[in-house]
């Protein structure tokens, strides 16, 4: 079982998270974008126990929400007008 | 306990509605 795309997705979600302590919000939505990927093809495309499958779905929805609020975030200080002097 | 009844389909959904900027 060629698990190095299991591998592959752990490592981009540990990387993901490195990247959003580190608060480059950017990159670690990227990378969790990108884990999140792995993981779905290692749960379609290689059979492992229903128990594993739930799991990694589960980590799955964890990033995409950790994801979504980095989008959100980023959204909003893209939109934030410089502060202009009043 | 979203997360734990989540499907690929809607795993799919999510990525599709993050990636589309």
């Amino acid at each position: 079982m060629a698990n190095n795309n299991l591998q592959k997705a752990i490592d981009l979600a540990n990387k993901a998270s490195e990247e959003d302590k580190a608060k480059n919000y950017k990159e670690a939505l990227r990378l969790y974008e990108q884990s999140v990927q792995y993981f779905l093809h290692v749960v379609k495309y290689e059979a492992q126990g229903e128990k594993a499958k739930q799991s990694i779905r589960a980590k799955c929805a964890d990033y995409l929400d950790r994801a979504e609020q980095l989008k959100e975030y980023l959204k909003k200080a893209e939109k934030q007008p410089p502060t202009k002097p009043v | 306990a979203k997360a734990s009844g989540i499907s690929d389909e809607e795993i799919e959904r999510q990525l599709k509605a993050l990636g589309v900027d």
